[in-house]
């Protein structure tokens, strides 16, 4: 059992960081979305003010109906995150389109978002294959509970 | 390039120029959807994830203005810190849990806290029942309806004068923040002794939740019941929990 744990809390070290990372992508790619829309005339508020509506996760989508998605203990905190800054991620999280949002024109950031979404799709799918591995690993865990009761106490 | 960053942070303090404050908050406002995310998680559907995520917003506006960036510590810790605390500040000040759910609730933990005094363990079910002099029926209604509140609002509910949230008091098995394990080292361990005195049901449901990470459904897998009556169990062993704590 704790070579299980272990493992698991390894695999749940990763999809922590996948996760992390891949929500730093999604609010930098729907920033610059609606930016493109406010340029073209389709949205009146500015960044700042729209922010809690652009931030927001879309309510349920089809995340309620499906099985892996269950309330589960989950820390909000910043994950450790090693060699930051050699990653492909960090490259394209690193640049600061922000500061320079006004000097740059709408092909630029087309391409900025066209190179996140790039990103997170890739960092989207492993995420998904880690969660499968921890979602196994958990499994076996509950099993080992299930079958062999509580043997000695986690709870230190 | 990373040093545009630094170059905002740099105007910002030495000027306070309100042009690099925005293009600060912008940058790290993706923190704010990771915050929300993961606060939000158990949380009754009444409440909106929009609302949170402005509350988050004042904290990571307040962590800008506050942060000293010659101190070398990493902003991104900081910060969310600080969005956490306005989400929860903000919670516990909104009444949004239903005034007699509320009042259910403090009438359960005060039998409770009666009958575990009076039989040094946590009361079953029907001794729970029996004590307040309502079917056993009625008393599983009223913890479902608790429960369905989410497991967060529960803290909440229990403590509205802001008592930490159980899901700053559990131990983080990622263990990402060494300063807050150390201060939180003593309250830890009151609260694992307090976890392994509780009767093998409860204790395997909080041990299976906050140690070992299972969802609620893979923990009523394990104990062979539904997922709501794990809810229940929960939130009857995170009042027991707060009455042995307490005192
Ligand atoms: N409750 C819950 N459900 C989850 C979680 N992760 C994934 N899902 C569910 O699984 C679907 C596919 O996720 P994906 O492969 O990461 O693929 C995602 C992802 O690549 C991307 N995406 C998700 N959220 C955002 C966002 O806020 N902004 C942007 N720009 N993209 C997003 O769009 C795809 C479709 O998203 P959805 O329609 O929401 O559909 C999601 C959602 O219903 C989770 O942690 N919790
Ligand atoms: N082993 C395993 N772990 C899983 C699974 N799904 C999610 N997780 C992990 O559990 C955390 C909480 O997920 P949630 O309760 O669905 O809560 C989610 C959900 O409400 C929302 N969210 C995240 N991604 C999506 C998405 O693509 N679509 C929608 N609609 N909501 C999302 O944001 C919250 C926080 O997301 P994260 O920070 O990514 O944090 C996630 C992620 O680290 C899974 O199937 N297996």
């Amino acid at each position: 059992l704790t070579e299980l744990r272990e493992r698991r809390r390894m695999a749940d070290e990763v999809e922590n960081e996948l996760s992390f990372y891949r929500r730093m992508l999604h609010g930098r790619i729907d920033l610059l979305r609606f930016e493109l829309r406010r340029r073209r005339g389709e949205e009146r508020r500015s960044l700042i003010e729209a922010l809690p509506h652009i931030l927001a996760d879309a309510p349920g989508g089809n995340a309620e109906s499906s099985a892996s998605h269950r309330p589960r203990h989950v820390v909000a905190d910043l994950p450790p995150l090693p060699d930051v800054g050699k990653r492909e991620v960090d490259q394209v999280l690193g640049t600061d389109i922000f500061a320079r949002l006004d000097e740059i024109d709408e092909t630029e950031i087309e391409r900025a978002i066209a190179g996140l979404i790039e990103v997170e799709e890739r960092i989207s799918e492993q995420r998904r294959r880690v969660q499968a591995v921890a979602d196994r690993l958990a499994k076996a865990v509950a099993d080992r509970y299930r079958h062999e009761g509580e043997s000695d106490s986690v709870v230190r | 390039a990373p040093d545009e960053v630094a170059g905002l942070w740099e105007r910002f303090k030495a000027t306070g120029d309100e042009r690099a404050r925005e293009g600060l908050i912008l940058h790290y406002s993706p923190l704010v959807k990771f915050v929300a995310g993961r606060v939000g998680v158990g949380l009754p559907r009444n409440v909106d994830q929009a609302d949170l995520v402005s509350y988050g917003i004042f904290g990571l506006i307040d962590a800008i203005d506050k942060f000293e960036p010659e101190r070398g510590f990493k902003f991104e810790t900081y910060a969310i810190n600080r969005i956490k605390g306005a989400i929860l500040d903000e919670l516990r000040a909104l009444d949004w849990v239903p005034r007699s759910v509320r009042a259910r609730a403090r009438e359960i933990e005060r039998s409770m806290a009666e009958l575990e005094h009076r039989l040094q363990r946590t009361p079953t079910d029907e001794e729970l029942a029996d004590h307040m002099g309502i079917p056993l029926e009625d008393l599983q209604d009223a913890l479902a309806e608790i429960s369905t509140l989410g497991l967060v609002a529960l803290d909440e509910m229990l403590s509205p004068e802001g008592g930490a949230a159980m899901v700053d008091l559990v131990p983080d098995p990622r263990g990402t923040n060494p300063e807050a394990a150390f201060q939180a080292e003593e309250t830890r361990r009151i609260l694992a002794d307090a976890i392994n005195r509780l009767p093998d049901r409860e204790r395997l449901v909080l041990t299976l939740y906050y140690y070992e990470g299972l969802t609620l459904a893979e923990i009523g897998e394990v104990l062979g019941v539904t997922e709501s009556r794990v809810c229940q169990i929960h939130a009857k062993s995170v009042m027991s929990l707060r009455n042995r704590i307490g005192e």
